[in-house]
């Protein structure tokens, strides 16, 4: 049975790409099949796996727009178990392309329905924003992983995504769910990160991962290199709450 | 004369609303009357300014869509020669709405036309994206301020957003140009901020301004009370960072 979840948060820089990178590093260091998609211009999964966007002949646009079929787009990455399907700068203009296409929320959900017995997971990053790229990422999943930088501004837009979350439920895909939310970049000198936190759980209560991902600077380090934190640092505090996120996850899947 | 700058770079939470917003009140506060123009949906700069985004009758949206005149959405703040055009959650739904309408890159530059020549500076903050809302930030302003976290990500997508701007001098706004890059979130116990303030100082040699600005956690609970650093904590690194950043900016801006 495969999985499929979208990270998503119209937010900027709350650890969309970094959550889902790293715990699909996690993922398939503990056995499980997985495919990154990136369906974010900036290409960021892409290049955090070691990957160079300009030097990609097929990517996520030609899945998307020339109907490729995504075994031909998909590739390895260094680590055993972990696919990905990349990003390119050609998907910048994806979004405007799709608005007059027939079914355009469902162009990714068709696209990876070819492949997806394939893997166990199917982790899917999205861009800052809730257009036709996030929709088709949360039309495609089955449910959704929001990450929520422990940062005032950050919670500011949760009910917006929320109901779109929902928009896209009754209208597009009845299977969506909230999977959770994730506490990202929690800094325990502060007063702010708690209190954000607070917050968030005292409104999304069961629904929020009890696991909370700190600030850490070699999570930010790792990109640079192409590489996840498991590869990079797994001795770090931010490597081993990946791989806490990652158990809770796995644990929180089996009894569903 | 009035200096018209958007604020831009789709990586997300590099810093475009924090810039807008703190310089947006170190610019009033030298008696530069001010605008701050909010054009995400996120309607993160209405709230740092102190205002509630869902109790607001007219919004940026109106401005653009329904062609309502500026001065009638335009409201005070509660500092002196600070004003502000609010965002509000119908701005979620105008990209796709402004897909099929006649000019659409220059809904912003036509609205706010009518309001310029009160305004020595006017400041639009715009969402992580390069869709139809930046583009329309793109082609009202005379400079673009860049906010670059000191990152790796967020290095990867300076060249996109080079190209965009590019594009839209080239076929929209021949008076674009680049004012400056402005390193954000700066962390000076970690290696990783100053090879990447050293990478695009050597790329972008003299655009990019000298002021660095530091993480600094008071700028991040700013938002939280609805003001500007300034009011917030005058004394914090990040508010003598804004601070020096905007006597660069007065300077430069006057020799030119
Ligand atoms: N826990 C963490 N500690 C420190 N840095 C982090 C952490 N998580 C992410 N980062 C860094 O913060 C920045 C933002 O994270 P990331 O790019 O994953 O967010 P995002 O939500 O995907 O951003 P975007 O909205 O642009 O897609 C990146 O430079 C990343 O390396
Ligand atoms: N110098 C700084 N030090 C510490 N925190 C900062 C600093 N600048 C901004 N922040 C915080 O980091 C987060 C991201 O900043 P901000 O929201 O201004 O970025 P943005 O580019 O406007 O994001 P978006 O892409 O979502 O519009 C916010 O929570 C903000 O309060
Ligand atoms: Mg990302
Ligand atoms: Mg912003």
């Amino acid at each position: 049975m495969t999985r499929i979840y979208a990270f998503a948060n119209q937010k900027g820089g709350v650890g969309k790409t970094t959550t889902a990178v790293n715990l699909g590093a996690y993922l398939a260091a503990s056995g499980q099949r997985v495919l990154v998609v990136d369906v974010d211009p900036q290409a960021n999964a892409t290049s955090s796996l070691g990957l160079a966007k300009n030097n990609l002949s097929l990517s996520s646009y030609d899945a998307l727009i020339n109907q490729v079929p995504c075994d031909q787009v998909v590739v390895p990455t260094k680590w055993q178990y972990l696919e990905l399907l990349p990003s390119a700068p050609p998907l910048a203009g994806a979004e405007v392309e799709m608005v007059s296409l027939l079914a355009r929320e469902h162009l990714l959900r068709k696209a990876l329905s070819s492949i997806s017995e394939r893997y166990h997971y199917i982790l899917i990053d999205s861009p800052p924003s809730l257009g036709l790229l996030t929709v088709n990422a949360l039309t495609a999943a089955d449910g959704v992983i929001i990450p929520v930088q422990c940062e005032y501004l950050a919670l500011e837009g949760l009910a917006e995504l929320l109901r779109t979350i929902m928009l896209v439920r009754d209208n597009l895909n009845p299977r969506l769910y909230v999977r959770g939310l994730l506490m990202t970049m929690y800094d325990g000198r502060t007063r702010l990160s708690s209190q954000v936190v607070a917050e968030v759980q005292r409104h999304f209560k069961d629904r929020v991962f009890r696991t909370i991902i700190p600030r850490s600077i070699r999570l930010s380090e790792a990109p640079s290199y192409g590489e996840p934190i498991l590869a990079y640092d797994p001795d770090s505090s931010g490597a081993l709450a990946y791989q806490a996120f990652c158990q809770e996850l796995l644990k929180g899947d089996a009894e569903m």
